[in-house]
């Protein structure tokens, strides 16, 4: 058994979710925000036998799309704060990010 | 050190948590939604010496119970689509579905 | 690639992921709940290279320090309910609580 954790857009969660279900694929969501944008995204946890977390990863792959978007940052990246004025700037954010885990051990109840 | 992760049904989680509380065992519970009805569920992280994860599963175990759960699915689950007519179905629910992970490290500051 | 799971008092929240940011360390924050105070936390998802992992674990232990909480508890934490007459009681949350675990994949889309 692995542990699929896969942060994808908000906007694609809905697609991602049906796809899964069409696949029997169980998952669990959860919302979450993005450390650096602090946009709300979806974190999804799905436990799966090892042999289909290649389908798994290519499900979420045609799910899920990168998107540009434009922000206004509220603080500088980096050090300086002095003179800081912040504008907009484009972002390109990502379909998914990705982490698969090994499992122990699985129980239902 | 392991990390139970555990998805529990909503309603069993008061329950599952004072259970954790008598047992002295430590937890940080997460509002999830289910992949496939899409109702609220509660996500347990549960870090636990390896000896006591017997027993933190038979305390899971007995704190949350299956139930069946009445629901009119928003579409259908395979992919036929045209003549869909969404009538309720019965799902049988499970009481917790866990997974064991292995930690390699574990601070607390 | 080893995912570092840092639950995290709400105060600290804003503080360690502009650190992250400044130190270039990707993050996704989960809002969750302590299983004992039943406060709101924050927990931190960080997947970062192994060798950082040193440089993260500090970053978060100078973000986040421990605070004194009075609470009344709702119920008793032994077993005795018949005269529990409810009285505050003041606990010591601790900076962060970290889990880290090992990553066997990592892919971005
Ligand atoms: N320090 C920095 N400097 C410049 N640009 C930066 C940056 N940190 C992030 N970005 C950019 O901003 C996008 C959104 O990041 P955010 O942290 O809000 O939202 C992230 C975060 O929630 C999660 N994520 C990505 N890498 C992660 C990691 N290693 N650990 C945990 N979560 C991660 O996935 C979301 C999308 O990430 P993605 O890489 O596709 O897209 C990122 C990336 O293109
Ligand atoms: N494709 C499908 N076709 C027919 N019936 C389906 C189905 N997917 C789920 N079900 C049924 O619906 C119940 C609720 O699933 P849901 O995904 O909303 O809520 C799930 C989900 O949040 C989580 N879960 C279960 N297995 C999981 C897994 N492998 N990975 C991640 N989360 C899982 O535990 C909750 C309860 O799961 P449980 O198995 O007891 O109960 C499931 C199962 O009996
Ligand atoms: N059974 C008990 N008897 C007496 N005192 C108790 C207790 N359980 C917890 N406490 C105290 O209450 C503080 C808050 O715990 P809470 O569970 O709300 O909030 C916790 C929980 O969300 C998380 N946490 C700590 N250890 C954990 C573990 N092993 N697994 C999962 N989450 C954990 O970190 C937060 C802060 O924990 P921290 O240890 O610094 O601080 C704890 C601890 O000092």
């Amino acid at each position: 058994m692995k542990m699929v954790i896969a942060i994808v857009q908000d906007k694609d969660s809905p697609k991602l979710a049906q796809n899964l279900i069409q696949a029997g694929v169980r998952a669990t969501k959860l919302a979450s925000t993005g450390g650096f944008l602090h946009a709300g995204n979806t974190t999804f946890l799905i436990g799966t036998d090892e042999e289909r977390v290649p389908e798994v990863l290519s499900l979420i792959r045609t799910s899920c799309r990168s998107r540009e978007q434009v922000v206004t940052p509220m603080s500088p990246m980096g050090s300086q704060v002095e003179s800081y004025v912040p504008y907009p700037v484009s972002v390109q954010v990502g379909g998914a990010t990705i982490f698969v885990l090994d499992v122990e051990r699985f129980e239902q109840y």
